[in-house]
């Protein structure tokens, strides 16, 4: 089955080697070689004001013992000119055409297999500035939030001191519940056990996520025969997985170990089907 | 005397401690605690496309046994925004003001004391995105290298790899030199000796400073009855002041320790010269 994960953010903020190290995954990102040519030309050709492009690559994984077809969806060029007016437009634009695509599949007589393109989370990343959301972010979210599971995430958090990282996302779940903007909240059963329930909690609280990912393997401190992702700097060792050294490993679960099948759901029985009964009663 | 510094960079780059850290002083930045409070006015009143304020904080300070009246100006505001067209305008408005007051100031029949109050050096901070200068950091600097001594630094370089820091380095002079924007160079005269003409060509190929600022005094690993500047994370300790870690000691000898003077000179004899003439001929 499909699973598609939108990614937006401005360029550097390591997208791409987040989503590799989340899965596993090699994924290269082919616009990289031409940014500096790229840029040279947009400063060349005026800045285009709405260039935002839409890049897709896929994978087919395996998670859990279950095989499926993971899209990432990237959106070159957002947040990167002089002027962003309207950054968030192509982006929505582009979740409305996978809604679209949907719509036209359920209404066929003759339904074949059929791959569903609906966007099922987007991971937002956050600057790791240490002050506040930038009134960038805050239009982009409050644009998407109701279109499509909003995870949002600090990158490169590696950046700030835990005192910082703390204070930071108080700040930032204040700014998104002030402008009433939702971000995906793990769902709790009646009848899940309190493991299940506690960990639920654990995942919501610890939004947004301060994340550090990694393209290189190195050599375990703890364990010289073993390889494991991280950044090696002349004053210590960064381990991508340690949760005392970021929040990796939460995303990990509520993107892809325990809640991919709700973040589906989600997107099939409620944001799809609000777009649906908007589209039609219009 | 005067040494006034202009510090340009989006918000959170770590402007204000890296002017703490190189002048041991504790500036405290008071449009800080507005930030959340500023963020929402913006995006209520329609994020305002022109708005980069002048601010000024001075100190007096002691260097080299000498006494100092040390200005920083601020510019909160620059890049903050979604649409940042002419961000530089305030800024060069700014420079042009204070060349504006000496010329006056120099046509006075009666001449008492007066501060010098025109900009010795500008310290750009670029975003350690890894990738190469964003098009508001190459028109920023096209607009600023003719009126003021230049210095480019890549703010809070602790998140880059060594080798990262290397080829970005790389990227940023061949654009700055693609697009003809000079960098102060530490000038070399012929009856330096060799230590001197050593220090001035490296001082140059370290160019930009991959600076680490801190304004916390942690203990010395090496020396537990020392502190010094540092950031104490849970994989080690980033020492300010230790050239393995951070350009901070270059820089500081570029903007204090060994420059200082020739900033103040070529400001004088060559910028503000050949703003005086151009503004003569019109
Ligand atoms: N410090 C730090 N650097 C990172 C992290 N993730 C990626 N990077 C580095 O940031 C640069 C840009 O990463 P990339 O994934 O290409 O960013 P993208 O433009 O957002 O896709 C590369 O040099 C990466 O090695 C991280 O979590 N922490
Ligand atoms: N990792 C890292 N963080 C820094 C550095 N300098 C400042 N910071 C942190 O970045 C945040 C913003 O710093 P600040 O000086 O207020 O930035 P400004 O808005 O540019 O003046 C604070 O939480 C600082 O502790 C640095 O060199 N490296």
């Amino acid at each position: 089955f499909n699973f598609n994960v939108l990614c937006v953010g401005k360029p550097g903020l390591g997208k791409t080697t987040l989503i590799n190290s989340l899965f596993n995954q090699e994924f290269n990102d082919s616009t990289k070689d031409d940014d500096y040519e790229t840029h040279n030309e947009e400063l060349n050709e005026k800045d285009d004001v709405e260039s935002v492009q839409i890049n897709t690559k896929s994978a087919v994984i395996e998670e859990n013992g279950v095989k499926l077809k993971l899209t990432v969806v990237d959106t070159p060029g957002f947040g990167s000119h002089i002027n962003n007016t309207n950054a968030w437009s192509p982006v929505v634009k582009e979740i409305n055409r996978r809604f679209d695509q949907y719509l036209d599949y359920e209404n066929k007589v003759n339904r074949t297999t059929f791959d569903d393109m609906r966007i099922h989370a987007c991971l937002y990343f956050i600057e790791p500035t240490g002050h506040c959301l930038t009134p960038l972010d805050l239009e982009f979210c409050s644009q998407i939030h109701k279109k499509c599971n909003l995870i949002p995430v600090i990158a490169k958090s590696d950046i700030m001191l835990d005192e910082e990282i703390k204070s930071f996302k108080t700040t930032i779940m204040k700014q998104l519940s002030d402008h009433q903007i939702n971000v995906f909240q793990p769902p709790i059963y009646k009848l899940d056990d309190n493991d299940t329930k506690e960990m639920a909690n654990k995942l919501y609280e610890t939004l947004p996520y301060a994340v550090v990912g990694s393209n290189d393997m190195i050599q375990d401190p703890q364990d010289p025969n073993k390889m494991i992702r991280g950044r090696q700097y002349p004053w210590g060792i960064i381990e991508v997985e340690n949760s005392k050294h970021s929040d990796f490993n939460y995303l990990r679960d509520l993107l892809i170990r325990q809640y991919l099948e709700e973040l589906r759901e989600k997107t099939h029985n409620i944001l799809y089907e609000n777009y649906r009964s908007n589209k039609l009663t219009k």
